[in-house]
Protein backbone atom coordinates (compact mmCIF):
# COMPACT_ATOMS: atom_id res chain seq x y z
CA UNK A 1 0.00 0.00 0.00
CA UNK A 2 2.27 3.19 -1.11
CA UNK A 3 1.95 6.00 1.09
CA UNK A 4 0.69 9.16 -1.13
CA UNK A 5 1.33 12.67 -0.16
CA UNK A 6 0.75 15.93 -1.49
CA UNK A 7 2.58 19.20 0.09
CA UNK A 8 -0.24 21.66 -0.47
CA UNK A 9 -0.41 25.24 0.45
CA UNK A 10 -2.25 28.31 -1.31
CA UNK A 11 0.76 30.81 0.42
CA UNK A 12 3.80 31.07 -1.68
CA UNK A 13 7.47 30.46 -0.40
CA UNK A 14 6.45 28.19 3.02
CA UNK A 15 8.45 25.49 2.74
CA UNK A 16 6.58 23.05 0.15
CA UNK A 17 9.28 22.35 -2.45
CA UNK A 18 12.17 21.87 0.05
CA UNK A 19 9.57 19.70 2.13
CA UNK A 20 8.98 17.33 -0.79
CA UNK A 21 12.70 17.54 -2.06
CA UNK A 22 14.28 16.47 1.13
CA UNK A 23 11.64 13.83 2.47
CA UNK A 24 11.45 12.03 -0.94
CA UNK A 25 15.38 12.12 -1.00
CA UNK A 26 14.97 11.02 2.55
CA UNK A 27 12.88 8.61 2.43
CA UNK A 28 14.85 6.77 -0.63
CA UNK A 29 18.00 6.81 0.91
CA UNK A 30 16.30 4.31 3.37
CA UNK A 31 15.43 2.01 0.73
CA UNK A 32 12.25 3.25 -0.25
CA UNK A 33 11.28 3.33 -4.02
CA UNK A 34 9.70 6.89 -4.70
CA UNK A 35 8.48 9.05 -7.10
CA UNK A 36 8.30 12.96 -6.52
CA UNK A 37 5.61 14.76 -9.00
CA UNK A 38 6.51 18.32 -9.37
CA UNK A 39 3.22 20.09 -10.28
CA UNK A 40 4.45 24.10 -10.26
CA UNK A 41 4.92 25.59 -13.38
CA UNK A 42 7.61 26.90 -11.59
CA UNK A 43 9.65 23.77 -11.46
CA UNK A 44 11.18 24.17 -8.88
CA UNK A 45 11.17 20.99 -7.48
CA UNK A 46 12.77 19.60 -10.64
CA UNK A 47 15.10 22.24 -10.82
CA UNK A 48 16.35 21.72 -7.12
CA UNK A 49 17.11 18.27 -8.39
CA UNK A 50 19.01 19.14 -11.23
CA UNK A 51 16.93 17.34 -13.75
CA UNK A 52 15.48 18.31 -16.93
CA UNK A 53 11.93 16.93 -18.30
CA UNK A 54 11.68 13.58 -20.63
CA UNK A 55 12.42 13.87 -24.42
CA UNK A 56 8.67 12.49 -24.80
CA UNK A 57 7.37 15.38 -22.53
CA UNK A 58 6.87 16.86 -18.72
CA UNK A 59 4.03 16.13 -16.51
CA UNK A 60 2.13 18.70 -18.20
CA UNK A 61 2.16 16.54 -21.45
CA UNK A 62 1.05 14.09 -19.29
CA UNK A 63 -1.98 15.94 -18.06
CA UNK A 64 -2.93 17.13 -21.40
CA UNK A 65 -2.17 14.75 -23.62
CA UNK A 66 -4.17 11.23 -22.67
CA UNK A 67 -2.12 9.35 -24.80
CA UNK A 68 1.01 9.44 -23.07
CA UNK A 69 1.04 7.04 -19.71
CA UNK A 70 3.64 7.72 -16.39
CA UNK A 71 6.66 5.86 -17.76
CA UNK A 72 6.28 8.26 -20.87
CA UNK A 73 7.58 11.59 -18.69
CA UNK A 74 9.38 9.60 -15.79
CA UNK A 75 12.67 10.57 -15.20
CA UNK A 76 15.18 8.62 -12.72
CA UNK A 77 16.98 11.16 -10.37
CA UNK A 78 18.70 9.25 -7.78
CA UNK A 79 18.74 5.98 -6.47
CA UNK A 80 15.13 4.94 -5.63
CA UNK A 81 14.22 8.20 -6.97
CA UNK A 82 11.94 9.00 -9.56
CA UNK A 83 10.40 12.60 -10.84
CA UNK A 84 7.89 13.46 -12.87
CA UNK A 85 9.22 16.48 -13.83
CA UNK A 86 7.89 20.10 -14.61
CA UNK A 87 8.72 22.82 -16.81
CA UNK A 88 8.59 26.41 -16.72
CA UNK A 89 7.57 29.47 -19.29
CA UNK A 90 4.16 27.23 -20.09
CA UNK A 91 1.13 30.25 -20.49
CA UNK A 92 -2.46 29.10 -20.58
CA UNK A 93 -1.88 25.59 -19.07
CA UNK A 94 -4.38 26.31 -16.55
CA UNK A 95 -6.23 27.31 -18.86
CA UNK A 96 -6.05 24.25 -21.19
CA UNK A 97 -6.33 21.76 -18.22
CA UNK A 98 -9.16 23.47 -17.14
CA UNK A 99 -11.14 22.77 -20.38
CA UNK A 100 -9.86 19.01 -20.20
CA UNK A 101 -12.50 16.37 -19.56
CA UNK A 102 -11.49 15.12 -15.90
CA UNK A 103 -10.05 18.12 -15.56
CA UNK A 104 -9.12 17.50 -11.92
CA UNK A 105 -8.34 13.62 -12.42
CA UNK A 106 -5.54 13.38 -14.88
CA UNK A 107 -2.97 12.48 -12.98
CA UNK A 108 -4.79 10.23 -10.10
CA UNK A 109 -5.98 8.36 -14.07
CA UNK A 110 -2.06 8.25 -14.98
CA UNK A 111 -0.87 6.72 -11.70
CA UNK A 112 -3.82 4.38 -11.12
CA UNK A 113 -3.19 3.58 -15.17
CA UNK A 114 0.44 2.92 -14.17
CA UNK A 115 -0.40 0.82 -10.92
CA UNK A 116 -2.51 -1.62 -12.74
CA UNK A 117 -0.32 -1.77 -15.31
CA UNK A 118 3.28 -1.79 -13.77
CA UNK A 119 6.56 -2.85 -17.01
CA UNK A 120 7.96 -6.21 -16.36
CA UNK A 121 10.14 -6.52 -13.16
CA UNK A 122 9.41 -3.07 -12.27
CA UNK A 123 7.87 -2.78 -8.44
CA UNK A 124 4.70 -0.35 -7.33
CA UNK A 125 6.07 2.61 -5.31
CA UNK A 126 6.27 2.85 -1.75
CA UNK A 127 6.21 6.63 -1.72
CA UNK A 128 4.44 9.56 -3.88
CA UNK A 129 5.07 12.98 -2.58
CA UNK A 130 3.24 15.87 -4.86
CA UNK A 131 4.83 19.35 -5.20
CA UNK A 132 1.89 21.86 -5.52
CA UNK A 133 2.22 25.41 -6.55
CA UNK A 134 0.89 28.15 -4.25
CA UNK A 135 -2.54 28.19 -5.55
CA UNK A 136 -5.70 26.13 -5.08
CA UNK A 137 -6.43 25.51 -8.83
CA UNK A 138 -6.63 22.92 -11.44
CA UNK A 139 -2.87 21.66 -10.97
CA UNK A 140 -3.24 21.31 -7.26
CA UNK A 141 -7.07 19.99 -7.43
CA UNK A 142 -5.11 17.17 -9.57
CA UNK A 143 -2.33 16.88 -6.31
CA UNK A 144 -5.47 16.16 -4.26
CA UNK A 145 -7.42 13.80 -6.20
CA UNK A 146 -4.91 11.59 -6.51
CA UNK A 147 -3.34 11.20 -3.08
CA UNK A 148 -4.62 10.12 0.30
CA UNK A 149 -2.70 12.37 2.70
CA UNK A 150 -2.30 15.92 2.91
CA UNK A 151 0.73 17.61 4.87
CA UNK A 152 0.89 21.49 5.19
CA UNK A 153 4.11 22.91 5.22
CA UNK A 154 3.91 26.20 7.06
CA UNK A 155 6.28 29.10 8.68
CA UNK A 156 5.51 29.41 12.49
CA UNK A 157 4.80 33.31 11.79
CA UNK A 158 1.52 34.58 12.69
CA UNK A 159 0.47 36.11 8.90
CA UNK A 160 0.47 32.25 7.61
CA UNK A 161 -1.95 31.43 10.55
CA UNK A 162 -3.77 33.15 8.51
CA UNK A 163 -4.31 31.09 5.43
CA UNK A 164 -4.92 27.99 7.03
CA UNK A 165 -8.49 27.72 7.61
CA UNK A 166 -9.22 28.48 3.38
CA UNK A 167 -6.76 25.54 3.25
CA UNK A 168 -8.98 22.84 5.15
CA UNK A 169 -11.87 24.39 3.61
CA UNK A 170 -10.53 23.14 0.40
CA UNK A 171 -9.39 19.99 1.23
CA UNK A 172 -13.20 19.05 3.02
CA UNK A 173 -14.30 20.41 -0.14
CA UNK A 174 -12.63 17.85 -1.97
CA UNK A 175 -12.91 15.20 0.28
CA UNK A 176 -16.98 15.69 0.04
CA UNK A 177 -16.75 15.96 -4.33
CA UNK A 178 -13.83 14.60 -5.68
CA UNK A 179 -11.49 12.30 -2.97
CA UNK A 180 -13.54 10.73 -0.62
CA UNK A 181 -10.26 8.89 0.93
CA UNK A 182 -8.29 12.36 1.32
CA UNK A 183 -7.33 13.70 5.19
CA UNK A 184 -4.76 15.92 6.41
CA UNK A 185 -2.10 14.20 8.06
CA UNK A 186 -0.27 17.05 9.58
CA UNK A 187 1.66 20.41 9.33
CA UNK A 188 5.04 20.27 8.74
CA UNK A 189 6.63 23.52 10.61
CA UNK A 190 9.75 24.97 8.02
CA UNK A 191 12.24 27.35 8.54
CA UNK A 192 11.97 27.33 12.37
CA UNK A 193 13.29 30.09 14.34
CA UNK A 194 13.84 28.06 17.51
CA UNK A 195 15.13 30.97 19.55
CA UNK A 196 11.64 32.59 19.43
CA UNK A 197 9.03 32.89 21.96
CA UNK A 198 7.03 33.77 18.67
CA UNK A 199 7.08 30.72 16.93
CA UNK A 200 6.95 28.34 19.30
CA UNK A 201 3.26 30.73 20.21
CA UNK A 202 2.17 30.13 16.91
CA UNK A 203 3.19 26.29 17.29
CA UNK A 204 1.44 26.24 20.37
CA UNK A 205 -1.77 27.83 18.43
CA UNK A 206 -1.51 24.82 15.79
CA UNK A 207 -1.56 21.96 18.44
CA UNK A 208 -4.51 22.94 19.91
CA UNK A 209 -6.14 23.99 17.08
CA UNK A 210 -5.45 20.20 16.11
CA UNK A 211 -6.23 19.17 19.31
CA UNK A 212 -10.20 20.12 19.44
CA UNK A 213 -10.39 18.54 16.15
CA UNK A 214 -10.02 15.24 17.48
CA UNK A 215 -13.13 13.38 17.71
CA UNK A 216 -14.42 15.21 14.77
CA UNK A 217 -15.52 14.23 11.59
CA UNK A 218 -13.41 16.80 9.53
CA UNK A 219 -10.60 15.56 7.41
CA UNK A 220 -7.86 16.94 9.34
CA UNK A 221 -9.32 15.28 13.33
CA UNK A 222 -6.29 13.19 13.53
CA UNK A 223 -3.74 15.32 12.18
CA UNK A 224 -0.90 16.91 14.18
CA UNK A 225 2.47 19.37 13.66
CA UNK A 226 5.31 16.96 12.84
CA UNK A 227 7.84 17.05 15.38
CA UNK A 228 10.72 18.25 14.60
CA UNK A 229 10.12 21.52 13.50
CA UNK A 230 12.68 21.89 10.31
CA UNK A 231 14.73 24.23 11.61
CA UNK A 232 16.22 27.37 9.37
CA UNK A 233 19.65 27.23 7.96
CA UNK A 234 21.09 28.40 4.71
CA UNK A 235 22.28 25.41 3.60
CA UNK A 236 18.87 24.31 2.74
CA UNK A 237 18.64 27.52 0.19
CA UNK A 238 22.29 27.26 -0.84
CA UNK A 239 21.72 23.14 -1.94
CA UNK A 240 18.96 23.84 -5.01
CA UNK A 241 21.55 26.04 -6.27
CA UNK A 242 23.83 23.05 -6.87
CA UNK A 243 21.35 21.36 -7.94
CA UNK A 244 21.26 18.90 -4.78
CA UNK A 245 19.28 17.95 -1.33
CA UNK A 246 19.76 18.23 1.74
CA UNK A 247 21.04 14.59 2.45
CA UNK A 248 24.10 15.23 -0.86
CA UNK A 249 24.82 18.61 0.53
CA UNK A 250 24.70 19.21 4.26
CA UNK A 251 22.75 16.26 6.32
CA UNK A 252 24.12 17.24 9.62
CA UNK A 253 23.41 21.09 9.30
CA UNK A 254 20.03 21.52 11.64
CA UNK A 255 17.44 21.76 8.74
CA UNK A 256 18.76 18.49 6.96
CA UNK A 257 18.90 16.61 10.12
CA UNK A 258 15.12 17.68 11.08
CA UNK A 259 14.18 16.21 7.30
CA UNK A 260 15.78 12.80 7.80
CA UNK A 261 14.68 12.65 11.43
CA UNK A 262 11.18 13.59 9.75
CA UNK A 263 11.72 10.94 6.85
CA UNK A 264 12.48 8.15 9.05
CA UNK A 265 9.30 8.78 10.95
CA UNK A 266 7.32 9.22 7.56
CA UNK A 267 8.52 5.51 6.59
CA UNK A 268 8.05 4.31 10.12
CA UNK A 269 4.50 5.37 10.23
CA UNK A 270 4.17 3.85 6.96
CA UNK A 271 5.44 0.24 8.00
CA UNK A 272 3.22 0.36 11.18
CA UNK A 273 -0.17 1.08 8.46
CA UNK B 1 4.59 65.59 -7.86
CA UNK B 2 3.83 62.45 -5.45
CA UNK B 3 6.30 59.29 -5.06
CA UNK B 4 3.80 56.59 -6.25
CA UNK B 5 5.21 52.95 -5.89
CA UNK B 6 4.22 49.37 -6.41
CA UNK B 7 5.56 46.59 -3.99
CA UNK B 8 5.36 43.86 -6.58
CA UNK B 9 6.91 40.40 -6.73
CA UNK B 10 4.40 37.43 -8.09
CA UNK B 11 5.80 35.33 -5.41
CA UNK B 12 4.56 34.56 -2.22
CA UNK B 13 5.83 35.45 1.07
CA UNK B 14 8.98 37.06 0.20
CA UNK B 15 8.07 40.33 2.24
CA UNK B 16 5.94 42.62 -0.04
CA UNK B 17 3.36 43.38 2.88
CA UNK B 18 5.68 43.91 5.40
CA UNK B 19 7.95 46.54 3.43
CA UNK B 20 4.61 48.64 2.32
CA UNK B 21 3.42 48.91 5.95
CA UNK B 22 6.62 49.79 7.34
CA UNK B 23 8.00 51.68 4.33
CA UNK B 24 4.66 53.81 4.64
CA UNK B 25 5.03 54.05 8.53
CA UNK B 26 8.55 55.75 8.02
CA UNK B 27 7.97 58.00 5.64
CA UNK B 28 4.50 59.42 7.39
CA UNK B 29 6.44 59.46 10.50
CA UNK B 30 8.84 61.76 8.70
CA UNK B 31 5.85 63.78 8.12
CA UNK B 32 5.06 62.84 4.91
CA UNK B 33 1.46 62.41 3.76
CA UNK B 34 0.59 59.01 2.75
CA UNK B 35 -1.77 56.72 1.54
CA UNK B 36 -1.15 52.76 1.26
CA UNK B 37 -3.71 50.92 -0.66
CA UNK B 38 -4.00 47.06 -0.07
CA UNK B 39 -4.79 44.96 -3.09
CA UNK B 40 -4.50 41.66 -1.50
CA UNK B 41 -7.22 39.62 -1.07
CA UNK B 42 -5.35 38.26 1.65
CA UNK B 43 -5.66 41.64 3.54
CA UNK B 44 -2.61 41.12 5.23
CA UNK B 45 -1.36 45.27 5.14
CA UNK B 46 -4.73 45.66 6.20
CA UNK B 47 -4.29 43.34 9.29
CA UNK B 48 -1.27 44.25 10.06
CA UNK B 49 -2.50 47.90 10.60
CA UNK B 50 -5.00 46.88 12.68
CA UNK B 51 -7.85 48.49 10.60
CA UNK B 52 -11.01 47.61 8.80
CA UNK B 53 -12.76 48.67 5.59
CA UNK B 54 -14.99 51.80 5.62
CA UNK B 55 -19.12 51.30 5.70
CA UNK B 56 -19.22 51.84 2.19
CA UNK B 57 -16.97 49.77 1.61
CA UNK B 58 -13.58 48.33 0.59
CA UNK B 59 -10.80 48.76 -2.10
CA UNK B 60 -12.23 46.38 -4.14
CA UNK B 61 -15.81 48.10 -3.71
CA UNK B 62 -14.05 51.10 -4.99
CA UNK B 63 -12.49 48.89 -8.37
CA UNK B 64 -16.67 47.33 -8.70
CA UNK B 65 -18.48 50.46 -8.70
CA UNK B 66 -17.45 53.20 -10.38
CA UNK B 67 -19.86 55.40 -8.23
CA UNK B 68 -17.78 55.38 -5.74
CA UNK B 69 -15.30 57.84 -4.64
CA UNK B 70 -11.45 56.87 -3.44
CA UNK B 71 -12.67 59.29 -0.39
CA UNK B 72 -15.65 56.69 0.50
CA UNK B 73 -13.58 53.76 1.02
CA UNK B 74 -10.90 55.42 3.03
CA UNK B 75 -9.15 55.19 6.47
CA UNK B 76 -7.56 57.01 8.44
CA UNK B 77 -5.15 54.45 10.17
CA UNK B 78 -2.21 57.03 11.70
CA UNK B 79 -1.22 60.60 11.58
CA UNK B 80 0.16 61.32 8.26
CA UNK B 81 -1.22 57.67 7.08
CA UNK B 82 -4.63 57.00 4.99
CA UNK B 83 -5.51 53.57 4.05
CA UNK B 84 -7.56 51.83 1.37
CA UNK B 85 -8.33 48.84 2.91
CA UNK B 86 -8.94 44.98 1.79
CA UNK B 87 -11.17 42.93 2.86
CA UNK B 88 -10.88 38.93 2.74
CA UNK B 89 -13.38 36.17 1.36
CA UNK B 90 -14.41 37.63 -1.80
CA UNK B 91 -14.71 34.96 -4.32
CA UNK B 92 -15.12 35.87 -7.91
CA UNK B 93 -13.16 38.98 -7.62
CA UNK B 94 -10.81 38.92 -9.97
CA UNK B 95 -13.30 37.54 -12.95
CA UNK B 96 -16.05 39.88 -11.97
CA UNK B 97 -12.96 42.69 -12.18
CA UNK B 98 -12.14 40.96 -15.22
CA UNK B 99 -15.50 41.58 -16.47
CA UNK B 100 -15.11 44.99 -16.41
CA UNK B 101 -14.80 47.49 -18.78
CA UNK B 102 -10.96 49.58 -18.65
CA UNK B 103 -10.62 46.23 -15.84
CA UNK B 104 -6.75 47.24 -15.75
CA UNK B 105 -7.86 51.45 -15.26
CA UNK B 106 -10.00 50.95 -12.39
CA UNK B 107 -8.01 52.23 -9.72
CA UNK B 108 -6.13 54.67 -12.05
CA UNK B 109 -9.16 56.17 -12.49
CA UNK B 110 -9.69 56.63 -8.68
CA UNK B 111 -6.29 58.06 -7.67
CA UNK B 112 -6.62 60.33 -10.63
CA UNK B 113 -10.21 61.68 -9.95
CA UNK B 114 -9.08 62.19 -6.50
CA UNK B 115 -6.12 64.01 -7.14
CA UNK B 116 -8.01 66.19 -9.45
CA UNK B 117 -10.78 67.07 -7.15
CA UNK B 118 -8.98 67.27 -3.28
CA UNK B 119 -11.83 68.26 -0.85
CA UNK B 120 -11.35 71.18 0.54
CA UNK B 121 -8.37 71.66 2.75
CA UNK B 122 -6.79 68.35 1.73
CA UNK B 123 -3.38 68.55 0.41
CA UNK B 124 -2.46 65.71 -1.93
CA UNK B 125 -0.71 63.05 -1.11
CA UNK B 126 3.15 62.78 -0.99
CA UNK B 127 3.75 59.12 -1.04
CA UNK B 128 1.40 56.77 -2.22
CA UNK B 129 2.33 52.66 -1.97
CA UNK B 130 0.73 49.91 -3.15
CA UNK B 131 0.74 46.05 -1.84
CA UNK B 132 0.12 43.96 -4.07
CA UNK B 133 -0.84 39.84 -4.35
CA UNK B 134 1.31 37.29 -4.93
CA UNK B 135 0.41 37.10 -8.59
CA UNK B 136 0.40 39.03 -12.03
CA UNK B 137 -3.46 38.81 -12.55
CA UNK B 138 -5.79 41.90 -13.19
CA UNK B 139 -5.17 43.04 -9.91
CA UNK B 140 -1.62 43.54 -10.01
CA UNK B 141 -2.30 45.10 -13.32
CA UNK B 142 -4.37 47.85 -11.94
CA UNK B 143 -1.55 48.46 -9.28
CA UNK B 144 0.78 48.69 -12.09
CA UNK B 145 -1.29 51.05 -13.86
CA UNK B 146 -1.71 53.48 -11.03
CA UNK B 147 2.09 54.01 -10.22
CA UNK B 148 5.20 55.73 -11.64
CA UNK B 149 7.62 53.09 -10.11
CA UNK B 150 8.53 49.41 -8.93
CA UNK B 151 9.86 48.41 -6.36
CA UNK B 152 10.46 44.52 -5.77
CA UNK B 153 10.89 42.99 -2.22
CA UNK B 154 12.70 39.83 -2.51
CA UNK B 155 14.65 37.42 -0.31
CA UNK B 156 18.46 36.98 -0.95
CA UNK B 157 18.21 32.96 -2.04
CA UNK B 158 18.89 31.03 -5.08
CA UNK B 159 15.49 30.21 -6.13
CA UNK B 160 14.10 33.56 -5.08
CA UNK B 161 16.40 34.78 -8.72
CA UNK B 162 14.19 32.59 -11.09
CA UNK B 163 11.11 34.56 -10.66
CA UNK B 164 13.30 37.89 -11.59
CA UNK B 165 13.18 38.35 -15.11
CA UNK B 166 9.02 37.25 -15.30
CA UNK B 167 8.41 40.24 -13.34
CA UNK B 168 9.93 42.30 -15.52
CA UNK B 169 8.95 41.16 -18.62
CA UNK B 170 5.58 41.62 -17.24
CA UNK B 171 6.52 45.72 -16.30
CA UNK B 172 8.00 45.68 -19.98
CA UNK B 173 4.53 44.67 -21.05
CA UNK B 174 2.91 47.28 -19.04
CA UNK B 175 4.80 49.83 -20.19
CA UNK B 176 4.43 49.10 -23.61
CA UNK B 177 0.65 48.84 -23.29
CA UNK B 178 -0.68 50.68 -20.53
CA UNK B 179 1.08 52.63 -18.43
CA UNK B 180 4.48 54.80 -20.33
CA UNK B 181 5.50 55.92 -17.26
CA UNK B 182 6.47 52.76 -15.18
CA UNK B 183 9.99 51.94 -14.32
CA UNK B 184 12.12 49.62 -12.29
CA UNK B 185 13.05 51.74 -9.67
CA UNK B 186 15.14 49.00 -7.45
CA UNK B 187 14.88 45.67 -5.19
CA UNK B 188 14.50 45.81 -1.51
CA UNK B 189 15.73 42.85 0.35
CA UNK B 190 13.88 41.50 3.33
CA UNK B 191 14.89 38.91 5.83
CA UNK B 192 18.59 39.31 4.64
CA UNK B 193 20.80 36.84 6.62
CA UNK B 194 24.19 38.74 6.52
CA UNK B 195 26.11 35.69 8.29
CA UNK B 196 25.51 34.15 5.46
CA UNK B 197 28.06 33.89 2.03
CA UNK B 198 24.68 32.61 0.01
CA UNK B 199 23.02 36.24 0.72
CA UNK B 200 25.44 38.32 0.05
CA UNK B 201 26.59 35.98 -3.53
CA UNK B 202 22.64 36.65 -4.53
CA UNK B 203 22.52 40.61 -3.68
CA UNK B 204 26.10 40.59 -5.74
CA UNK B 205 23.98 38.64 -8.54
CA UNK B 206 21.62 41.09 -8.59
CA UNK B 207 24.23 44.25 -8.59
CA UNK B 208 25.82 42.73 -11.43
CA UNK B 209 22.25 42.12 -13.31
CA UNK B 210 21.18 46.19 -13.19
CA UNK B 211 24.83 47.13 -13.75
CA UNK B 212 24.98 45.73 -17.07
CA UNK B 213 21.39 46.96 -17.94
CA UNK B 214 22.64 50.51 -17.51
CA UNK B 215 22.65 52.55 -20.55
CA UNK B 216 19.97 50.33 -21.66
CA UNK B 217 16.11 51.28 -22.96
CA UNK B 218 15.05 48.62 -20.36
CA UNK B 219 12.32 49.73 -17.44
CA UNK B 220 15.01 48.89 -14.95
CA UNK B 221 17.88 50.50 -16.42
CA UNK B 222 18.24 52.52 -13.65
CA UNK B 223 17.40 50.57 -10.78
CA UNK B 224 19.72 48.83 -8.54
CA UNK B 225 19.48 46.76 -4.61
CA UNK B 226 18.30 49.32 -2.26
CA UNK B 227 20.83 49.08 0.78
CA UNK B 228 19.67 48.09 3.39
CA UNK B 229 18.82 44.99 2.95
CA UNK B 230 16.46 44.55 5.65
CA UNK B 231 17.78 41.95 8.16
CA UNK B 232 15.70 38.87 8.86
CA UNK B 233 14.22 39.45 12.82
CA UNK B 234 11.39 37.93 14.44
CA UNK B 235 9.99 41.46 15.88
CA UNK B 236 8.92 42.03 11.77
CA UNK B 237 7.03 38.64 12.14
CA UNK B 238 5.39 39.55 15.65
CA UNK B 239 4.42 43.09 15.19
CA UNK B 240 1.62 42.00 12.73
CA UNK B 241 0.05 39.93 15.65
CA UNK B 242 -0.51 43.18 17.81
CA UNK B 243 -1.47 45.38 14.74
CA UNK B 244 1.15 47.48 15.27
CA UNK B 245 4.23 48.47 12.14
CA UNK B 246 7.74 48.09 13.54
CA UNK B 247 8.07 51.76 14.01
CA UNK B 248 5.59 51.45 16.59
CA UNK B 249 6.51 47.86 17.53
CA UNK B 250 10.59 47.82 17.73
CA UNK B 251 11.99 50.50 16.08
CA UNK B 252 15.40 50.01 17.04
CA UNK B 253 15.54 45.98 16.16
CA UNK B 254 17.93 45.41 13.00
CA UNK B 255 15.31 44.97 10.64
CA UNK B 256 13.36 47.95 12.21
CA UNK B 257 16.50 50.17 12.23
CA UNK B 258 16.67 49.36 8.16
CA UNK B 259 13.35 50.69 7.24
CA UNK B 260 13.96 53.58 9.27
CA UNK B 261 16.51 54.28 7.29
CA UNK B 262 15.16 53.00 3.76
CA UNK B 263 12.08 55.08 4.45
CA UNK B 264 14.40 58.03 4.55
CA UNK B 265 16.22 57.20 1.57
CA UNK B 266 12.93 57.45 -0.25
CA UNK B 267 12.29 61.27 1.13
CA UNK B 268 15.43 62.33 0.76
CA UNK B 269 15.44 60.98 -2.79
CA UNK B 270 12.09 62.65 -3.24
CA UNK B 271 13.32 65.67 -1.83
CA UNK B 272 15.50 65.62 -4.77
CA UNK B 273 13.08 65.00 -7.41
N1 LIG C 1 14.65 25.40 6.66
C1 LIG C 1 15.02 26.34 5.78
N2 LIG C 1 16.09 27.14 6.03
C2 LIG C 1 16.47 28.11 5.16
N3 LIG C 1 15.84 28.37 4.01
C3 LIG C 1 14.77 27.63 3.69
C4 LIG C 1 14.28 26.58 4.54
N4 LIG C 1 13.21 26.01 3.95
C5 LIG C 1 13.02 26.67 2.79
N5 LIG C 1 13.97 27.64 2.62
C6 LIG C 1 14.09 28.58 1.50
O1 LIG C 1 12.91 29.39 1.49
C7 LIG C 1 12.50 29.65 0.14
C8 LIG C 1 11.06 29.16 -0.04
O2 LIG C 1 11.03 27.76 0.11
P1 LIG C 1 10.28 26.82 -0.96
O3 LIG C 1 10.65 27.18 -2.36
O4 LIG C 1 10.48 25.42 -0.53
O5 LIG C 1 8.77 27.27 -0.68
P2 LIG C 1 7.48 26.93 -1.55
O6 LIG C 1 6.33 26.89 -0.62
O7 LIG C 1 7.72 25.71 -2.39
O8 LIG C 1 7.38 28.20 -2.49
P3 LIG C 1 6.38 28.36 -3.74
O9 LIG C 1 5.06 28.74 -3.15
O10 LIG C 1 7.00 29.47 -4.55
O11 LIG C 1 6.33 27.04 -4.46
C9 LIG C 1 13.50 28.94 -0.77
O12 LIG C 1 14.48 29.87 -1.19
C10 LIG C 1 14.12 27.88 0.14
O13 LIG C 1 15.42 27.54 -0.26
N1 LIG D 1 12.79 41.05 7.96
C1 LIG D 1 11.96 40.10 8.40
N2 LIG D 1 12.28 39.36 9.47
C2 LIG D 1 11.47 38.38 9.93
N3 LIG D 1 10.28 38.03 9.37
C3 LIG D 1 9.91 38.73 8.27
C4 LIG D 1 10.71 39.79 7.73
N4 LIG D 1 10.06 40.30 6.65
C5 LIG D 1 8.93 39.58 6.53
N5 LIG D 1 8.82 38.64 7.51
C6 LIG D 1 7.74 37.66 7.70
O1 LIG D 1 7.74 36.81 6.55
C7 LIG D 1 6.39 36.48 6.20
C8 LIG D 1 6.12 36.90 4.76
O2 LIG D 1 6.23 38.30 4.66
P1 LIG D 1 5.11 39.17 3.90
O3 LIG D 1 3.73 38.78 4.35
O4 LIG D 1 5.48 40.61 4.05
O5 LIG D 1 5.36 38.68 2.41
P2 LIG D 1 4.42 38.94 1.16
O6 LIG D 1 5.32 38.97 -0.04
O7 LIG D 1 3.55 40.13 1.36
O8 LIG D 1 3.52 37.63 1.13
P3 LIG D 1 2.25 37.36 0.18
O9 LIG D 1 2.82 36.95 -1.14
O10 LIG D 1 1.51 36.25 0.87
O11 LIG D 1 1.48 38.65 0.10
C9 LIG D 1 5.48 37.19 7.21
O12 LIG D 1 5.13 36.27 8.24
C10 LIG D 1 6.36 38.30 7.74
O13 LIG D 1 5.99 38.68 9.04
MG1 LIG E 1 7.50 25.40 -4.43
MG1 LIG F 1 1.49 40.33 1.19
Amino acid sequence: MPRTIALMNQKGGVGKTTTAVNLAAGVSALGKRTLLIDLDPQAHATLHLGVEPAERGSVYDLLLDTSLKLGDVRVNARENLDVLPAETDLAGLENELSAASDRTRRLSNALDQHAAALPAGEKPYDFVFIDCPPSLGVLTLNGLSSVREVFIPMQAQFLALQGVSKLMETVKLVRATINPRLFVTGVIICAFDASTTHSKEVVADLDAFFEQSRGSSEPWANARVYRPAVRRNVKLAEAPSFGKTIIEYAPWCPGGLDYKQLAQTLVSEWDLL
